[in-house]
């Protein structure tokens, strides 16, 4: 696992509370506002579980600590987006929160029932980058949640050891948390920082 | 970028003039794998585009060959996230 660099954390007292919120004018329209939402609830959840940070939604946009959108091409941070596949999503490091998507892309919740070629899970990208937000960097270790590609129609939504130990070196660990549950092949741990 | 575009790379070595693999530097600039002041990137597999690959290829878990083979062209077009591999500086925006 890796840190952005200065290791930015969101540095409220613990627990913390972080409230989330979609912007009302960069959306999608090919799935529901429920299923959006019920999948960024699914990508919130894995990373509530192993930590003591608590993720709720709200309506007030402006105030959200997490700022989530779907854009298209140039949307004004200096690192537009590419269109289909390429480059996914991106999100700020702490405490900045901005969550962008690109809205160009197939996004999917069930490949049962979206088909394409090029379907791309939108609980995988999320939980991605929600470890961004929460500091974490880009790792070496191939199945971890926070490698930086996922190809399409891959799903890639359980936290793996290295997720885990790098987002607990953060925040410290959930008291609920147990890492027993975690299978043998989840358990490699990478050192390097 | 797909494999139409990047796979014409696939054993491209040091030194190398190869027509559109100024692209391939651009996507190394992107994530942080590339240093360069001047960004007119050429055609020219130079010392820097192999240096960029062989920091990819371990960061990425590769094996580290510091040629385009066919593993680590499939990595590069493979969907990503466009934040940079080495600390981005745009990551560390200040609230307006």
């Amino acid at each position: 696992y890796a840190f952005f660099s200065g290791r930015p954390r969101w540095s409220r007292s613990i627990p913390i509370i972080l409230t989330y919120a979609f912007s009302p004018e960069n959306v999608i329209t090919s799935l529901s506002k429920s299923e959006i939402k019920g999948a960024f609830r699914r990508a919130f959840s894995h990373w509530a579980s192993v930590i003591p940070v608590t993720f709720s939604e709200s309506n007030d946009y402006g105030f959200a600590d997490i700022k989530i959108g779907f854009y298209k091409g140039d949307h004004g941070d200096g690192e537009p987006f590419d269109g289909v596949l390429g480059v996914l999503a991106h999100a700020f490091s702490p405490e900045t929160g901005r969550f962008h998507l690109d809205a160009a892309e197939t996004w999917a919740v069930d490949f049962d029932r979206e088909k394409s070629d090029e379907a791309i899970d939108l609980e995988s990208v999320a939980t991605h980058e929600i470890g961004h937000l929460l500091g974490l960097a880009h790792t070496s270790v191939q199945e971890a949640v926070m490698f930086p590609s996922l190809r399409p129609r891959e799903k890639k939504v359980d936290l793996k050891m290295d997720d885990i130990k790098g987002i607990q070196a953060l925040y410290g660990s959930n008291p609920n948390f147990n890492d027993q549950a975690l299978s043998e092949s989840d358990t490699s741990i990478n050192n390097g920082v | 970028y797909t494999w139409h575009e990047f796979g014409k790379f696939v054993d491209a070595t040091r030194g190398n003039k190869i027509n559109g693999i100024s692209e391939l530097k651009k996507y190394f600039h992107r994530f942080g794998y590339l240093k360069m002041d001047n960004l007119n990137f050429t055609d020219l597999f130079d010392d820097h585009l192999e240096h960029a690959l062989i920091k990819y290829q371990e960061k990425l878990g590769l094996i580290v060959t510091g040629k385009l083979d066919e593993n680590t062209v499939s990595q590069i077009i493979s969907p990503r996230c466009g934040v940079s591999d080495f600390a981005p500086k745009f990551m560390h925006a200040k609230r307006h």
